[in-house]
């Protein structure tokens, strides 16, 4: 057999081709494959992709014919695809794969001596997290290729102030000559492209040593806090200042110590506890909530994060013990009511924030345990002066009520996934929201003159992240674009101004046009999209209705694979069809496979799906 | 550097240089009542080259402080850093931003000039003077003016605090001098008698690369008989 050929089939060449234009990055995966063996063959392509790509596109080439997908509004798919099922005939989607990641899987017959290229093309905004930019690539091919290649070229007008690319499989220096990693002024190049030797797991061996991560990281020049960037009558705002003080932040942890917390769970917790009053700063104010039947808590008021009260906390948090059941809405507004009450009575600073966490691990169970009343108390408790941070500990929640719940009062939820490094994520989630460095930042922009706007209001920006907001201008041919930023710091209020000179920014498009001209209208329709989506999780009635078909518009006009479409590939076959689909799984779907996969004799032409959930 | 001075209640200017070596820092203004202190470090040109030397000297860095606010600001050619008590904030001359607070407002005009305006209406203007950043000699350099000036104490000192309140001069014996285009005189002030030749500076608050010509009479020596004392009782340890 050739070098690289197993059971027939030989993977010539798989690359992974990555353009970034502006945090956009548009990642097509192409692996090309022959059946050398003298019957036909089942060939597998998988790619795992980050969940927070939308899939754009998946064609499969065979014998130079190509079948290209289409995105439909899921249902209609739906509908084609329950008819494949009901014949038997589907074999390929996508499901969620580990923290970060979902897997496309496709496979397909390949006859004697016969070609197949798949090709995925995936978009994504890149979103800036601790001052910098990560781009995910899950590598696992699985066999020696002959011509493997990631190809990661990007684009910033900001200017490339950091670059940097790491593979986790990479052990030795000869692997690691593979890899080439360059930037210079906007231009940033990442090349991973090992020989077939370089791939064998040993000088002998026939498996590959290509099975781990691969991420490149980077950041963008901050001369001004601000960019804003204009292509085809639509904008994208960047704004990150830096060099700001951190606003005091006045804190109170809502801690779910039920019975279910016990052993790692609350081992975990109680570490992460420690190594955040670790990180915490004199001028910020504190205090733990337990909720198990009942609440306790450390202190009847925030207090100031002094040594004094440091050192009395890690003895608290030392002590804290799991007990009986899950009191979700008492813990919570007790919480609320401490940070409530903390400023009505002038305790904590005037230019200070206030930020509520909660960490469970189950669902409510005694006490209000009803989620829509659950929800319906926090909100009129909170009534959005703060914001609210989920964090659901394991498998056993309800996920999808922890994000509503945070979402509708202006924070978000993350998973802190039940493993060893457990108390990282925590740790890692409060790095993230530890350092407010702006509050009630407001993104402003000449009236009359833009449409469409994405989200332009924030309650904070945190050091190291960096807001986005993009929208469509009325009139194309303006001369000159004026955005505000609005925001009050820890010491004083600040508006910023981004002034834009049309000229000066065609000037400058003319040298990005090369990677892709469209970006800034496709970033924007991802922005509003995934918006749109999130805005839909908690609205009800006409109003979901109406997000739902503005979504769905955009997500058909765009080709993006987004939870309310679906992706088709027609590939008439001899005596065989198949059908794929590939679902864009929720959190819900975490631990469940929603595969399939079978085949059977038919004479209908079969198609592919690849869709969202 | 070169001061400019427009004499309250008369219709002229009188100017005047002073000539420090690069480093040295010269105290501007210092009001003991409204707490405000103007400090400005002098920088000349870019490395050591002797041959290149022109002996000019200029502002690189500004430093303004309240005192009774626990407020300061540095201003270079690079970046402005406002200072509440222990807490920075870091802005750049890219940068087009207001920040307020109580008793003051501090705006920054991309690559152009900042305004630092307090309650009682005492605004200073710092304007960017931004040279090709491959000069063999020149560097960026900051321009200083004071706006209503006359808010400050009656206590305002500094090389130029001394002159916030009115005060009398006269010049006459106007004679032909070195230059024919600069003629002197002999000017009358602080109970000194001084020979001053007929000049001009240029004003740069309302545009940074040409400005508007102000003719004055320059003093010569820096400053020597205009200013109280001599110059080198305005030198300061540092910008704070």
């Amino acid at each position: 057999l050739p070098e690289g050929v197993v059971d027939g089939i030989e993977i010539y060449s798989t690359k992974i081709s990555c353009k970034v234009t502006s945090r956009f990055a548009h990642n097509v995966v192409t692996t090309r494959a022959v059946n050398r063996a003298d019957k036909a063959k089942e060939v597998s392509f998988d790619v795992e992709l980050p969940k927070t790509a939308f899939i754009t596109n998946f064609t499969l080439t065979i014998d130079g014919v190509t079948y290209p997908g289409s995105v439909k509004e899921k249902e209609v798919a739906q509908k084609q695809y329950e008819k494949a099922v009901s014949q038997g005939k589907t074999a390929g989607l996508v499901k969620a794969s580990g923290r970060k990641l979902e897997k496309f899987t496709v496979s397909v017959n390949v006859a004697a001596g016969s070609k197949v290229i798949f090709e995925l093309t995936y978009e994504e905004l890149l979103k800036r997290n601790k001052g910098k930019y990560e781009m995910y690539l899950k590598v696992q091919p699985k066999q020696l290729v002959r011509h493997f290649e990631i190809d990661a070229h990007i684009f910033e007008p900001q200017g490339i102030s950091m670059l940097d690319a790491d593979a986790s499989f990479i052990t030795n220096d000869l692997l690691g000559s593979a890899l080439t990693k360059s930037f210079s002024g906007k231009k940033g190049h990442v090349s991973f492209k090992p020989s077939l030797d370089q791939q064998r797991s040993c000088p002998t061996c026939t498996d590959s040593l290509l099975n781990g991560d691969f991420t490149i990281v980077y950041d963008v020049n901050r001369e001004s806090p601000g960019n804003v960037q204009i292509v085809n009558g639509y904008f994208v705002h960047f704004f990150a200042p830096q060099g700001l003080p951190v606003v005091p932040k006045n804190i109170a942890f809502v801690i779910d110590v039920s019975g279910s917390m016990s052993g790692r769970k609350i081992q975990q917790t109680r570490e992460a506890l420690l190594k955040i009053l670790d990180d915490m700063k004199e001028e910020d104010y504190l205090n733990f909530i337990l909720f198990s039947t009942g609440v306790t808590t450390w202190k009847d008021h925030l207090v100031k994060a002094t040594p004094a009260n440091l050192e009395e906390a890690r003895a608290f948090v030392k002590n804290i013990r799991d007990r009986s059941m899950t009191n979700i809405n008492d813990g919570l507004l007790r919480g609320i009511e401490m940070l409530n009450k903390a400023r009505e009575d002038h305790l904590v600073p005037e230019r200070s924030t206030s930020i509520l966490v909660m960490l469970t691990d189950g669902d409510a169970n005694t006490g209000e345990s009803r989620p829509e009343k659950i929800q319906e108390n926090v909100r009129n408790a909170i009534r959005g002066k703060f914001p609210l941070y989920n964090l659901g500990f394991g498998n056993n929640l309800n996920y999808n009520f922890l994000e509503s719940l945070a979402l509708e009062n202006h924070g978000f939820a993350r998973r802190i996934y039940e493993d060893s490094d457990a108390s990282l994520q925590l740790q890692g989630f409060y790095e993230e929201v530890a350092n407010p460095l702006l509050t009630n930042v407001e993104l402003e922009y000449p009236e009359n003159a833009i449409l469409d706007l994405t989200r332009n209001s924030y309650p904070h920006f945190y050091d190291g992240s960096e807001i986005v907001v993009a929208g469509r201008l009325v009139d194309r041919n303006v001369d000159n674009f004026k955005a505000d930023v609005k925001g009050h710091g820890a010491l004083n209020d600040l508006t910023f101004t981004e002034e834009v000179d049309m000229k000066e920014m065609d000037a400058a498009l003319k040298e990005q046009g090369y990677i892709f001209g469209d970006y800034i209208e496709r970033l924007w329709a991802y922005l509003t999209i995934e918006q749109l989506l999130e805005k839909r999780k908690n609205a009800r009635g006409d109003e979901k209705e109406n997000i739902t078909a503005e979504a769905l518009e955009l997500s058909l006009k765009y080709h993006f694979v987004t939870p309310l479409t679906s992706m088709v590939v027609t590939k008439p076959e001899d005596n065989e069809d198949q059908t794929a689909i590939a679902d864009k799984p929720g959190e819900e779907a975490i631990s469940a496979s929603t595969a399939y996969l079978t085949s059977q004799q038919s004479s209908h032409s079969p198609y592919y799906y690849v869709d969202g959930d | 550097p070169h001061f400019i001075i427009q004499v309250p209640g008369k219709n002229d200017t009188i100017c005047f240089n002073i000539d420090e070596k690069p480093g040295t820092v010269l105290s501007l203004i210092q009001d003991p009542v409204t707490g405000i202190a103007v400090t400005g470090q002098i920088i000349g040109e870019k490395g050591n080259n002797a041959s290149s030397r022109t002996g000019k000297t200029y502002f690189g860095k500004l430093g303004i402080a309240n005192a009774w606010m626990d407020f300061r600001i540095e201003v270079t050619t690079e970046k402005i850093i406002l200072g509440n008590g222990d807490a920075l904030s870091t802005f750049s001359w890219l940068d087009t931003v207001t920040v307020t607070q109580t008793g003051l407002s501090v705006t920054i005009n991309r690559k152009k000039n900042m305004v630092v305006s307090f309650e009682d209406g005492i605004s200073f203007v710092i304007v960017l003077h931004q040279v090709w950043k491959k000069h063999p000699v020149h560097q960026d350099f900051l321009g200083f003016y004071v706006v209503d000036s006359h808010r400050m104490s009656a206590q305002t000192h500094g090389l130029l605090g001394q002159f916030f309140q009115p005060f009398d001069f006269k010049v006459f014996d106007v004679r032909p001098g070195s230059d024919p285009m600069k003629p002197d005189a002999t000017m009358v002030v602080k109970s000194h008698r001084l020979t001053v030749t007929r000049g001009s500076q240029k004003d740069y608050r309302k545009d940074a690369s040409v400005g508007t010509k102000v003719v004055c009479w320059f003093v010569h020596n820096n400053g020597e008989g205009f200013i109280d004392g001599v110059h080198t009782d305005y030198i300061v340890p540092s910008l704070f």
